[in-house]
């Protein structure tokens, strides 16, 4: 079931970004993680065979039904705007580190 | 035929916006658009019933694929990084004023 799938993802990957592939607000936040060097899993909703389950699964468990949705050490970010939001303040890379992909 | 349709359209509108109504850099550059008053027609890719082939044909006229898709006075603007470009420079508000949409 995809909220079992979804929640797995989550828990063992250290800094998660649930995508589509054709989108620019996904395209800047999976940039800005590669620019920073962070490793990060990937998950391209539109590829996904169950992408459209994952993204309903979200959305239940976490109350944002966008693109993209981003979890970093288990905890939920958000979207584009929170994690640029993040990174701007200074808070961005110190979830990082704490997260082991630096 | 989507070609002739779509250049019907950037020659009878002085605004237009080809856009997707799911997308975050379409409604960046329509909010934009509202913002400065400027009227503006919005042709919602997704939900036309010809959509993906005027697409195509936009991506044939232009040379670009992508959306948004903004002209301007029958002129190719460009995407969101270009009507953005241009208001930062100062240079959107009177390309609008000559549209005559302001
Ligand atoms: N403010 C949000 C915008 C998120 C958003 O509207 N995402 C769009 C794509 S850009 C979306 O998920 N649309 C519905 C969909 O693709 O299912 C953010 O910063 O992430
Ligand atoms: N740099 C371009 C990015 C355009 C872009 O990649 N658009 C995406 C949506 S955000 C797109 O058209 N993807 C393919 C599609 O939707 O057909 C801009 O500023 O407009
Ligand atoms: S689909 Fe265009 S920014 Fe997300």
């Amino acid at each position: 079931m995809a909220l079992a799938k979804a929640k797995e993802i989550v828990s063992t990957e250290p800094v998660v970004v649930f995508s589509k592939t054709y989108c620019s607000f996904c395209t800047t936040v999976k940039d800005l993680l590669s620019k920073l060097g962070a490793k990060h899993k990937v998950i391209e909703l539109n590829v996904e065979s169950d992408g459209a389950e994952i993204q309903a699964a979200l959305a239940e468990w976490t109350g944002q039904r966008t693109v993209p949705n981003v979890f970093i050490s288990g905890k939920h970010i958000g979207g584009c705007d929170n994690v640029m939001e993040k990174h701007n303040a200074g808070e961005l890379l110190p979830l990082l580190t704490e997260a082991g992909v630096l």
